[in-house]
């Protein structure tokens, strides 16, 4: 038996809308500690990793841990129809082939009953090692997702380097050039505006901005992003869910031949 | 011309 019960019913839309567009299809894995997401795009170039911690949620019920799978698309279109007020309850039975979404408004007047057809999805789960960054660069995420909506009206790559300067995005294309240094920057009213760049060895690697945009539609989710790099793994972009967990996009990056 | 890496380049499976 499955019930998870979440007040702040706009953070799973927002979650389905952030993560639709890269990957189709996904094993949500429900524990007693929370769910969680991982899959990659089809192309195999980049990863996403949700988690939803059960603390998140007004009442959460998994009397054993269970894995569904959906049709993120499927799933959008549902949530969809959930206003952004409304409490969004998911029920699921072990052994079911659907599962329930319900939404609730907040005054309790309307009730909507969405039932979906589950999938067999046979997904490998990857072991994402922890580690070591060279350098973390902490950023409000409006600014990341102008930044890389900007530098692919001009190229299809981005470099970031991160040096003692701050950290630097550049692109090239056709039409010429463009190259954005944003300095670190804590002297602001809000924490959440600051960029704020932990540089324990400079680092530099180039990315597709196809996913770096792709990846930005979680901007919605929170006031800032979290860049990591090192040569050596894929970039990790997060945005975490306030005291619920957070959206982790991994992207491999392009090597010089 | 850079030669775009995949995740399966780092990760493997669990």
């Amino acid at each position: 038996m499955l019930e998870l019960r979440l007040v702040q019913g706009s953070l799973l839309k927002k979650v389905l809308e952030s993560i639709k567009d890269l990957v189709n299809d996904a094993n949500f894995d429900f524990s007693s500690s929370g769910f969680s997401l991982q899959s990659m795009d089809s192309s195999h170039v980049a990863l996403v990793a949700l988690l939803l911690k059960s603390e998140g949620f007004e009442h959460y019920r998994c009397d054993r841990n269970t894995s569904m799978g959906m049709n993120l698309g499927n799933m959008s279109k549902m949530l969809k129809c959930a206003g952004n007020d409304d409490i969004i309850t998911i029920k699921g039975d072990d052994g079911s082939d659907t599962v329930t979404f319900m939404f609730e408004s907040p005054t309790q007047d309307k009730i909507a009953d969405f039932e979906m057809k589950l999938m067999d999805i046979d997904s490998e789960h990857l072991g994402i090692p922890e580690a070591e960054y060279h350098a973390i660069v902490k950023m409000p995420s409006a600014e990341f997702a102008r930044i890389c909506k900007d530098l692919a009206s001009i190229g299809d790559t981005v470099v970031i380097s991160v040096t003692k300067e701050g950290v630097k995005f550049s692109t090239r294309g056709d039409i010429g050039t463009a190259n954005i240094v944003l300095r670190q920057n804590t002297t602001v009213d809000k924490p959440e505006d600051a960029t704020v760049i932990e540089m324990n060895e400079p680092v530099s690697m180039t990315f597709a901005l196809r996913y770096m945009n792709s990846f930005t539609k979680a901007t919605p989710l929170s006031n800032t992003v979290t860049i990591s790099m090192s040569p050596d793994l894929p970039v990790v972009v997060e945005y975490k869910i306030a005291e619920m967990g957070y959206v982790r996009f991994y992207l491999a990056p392009k090597m010089e031949e | 011309p850079c030669l775009q890496r995949t995740i399966l380049d780092y990760f493997k499976d669990d």
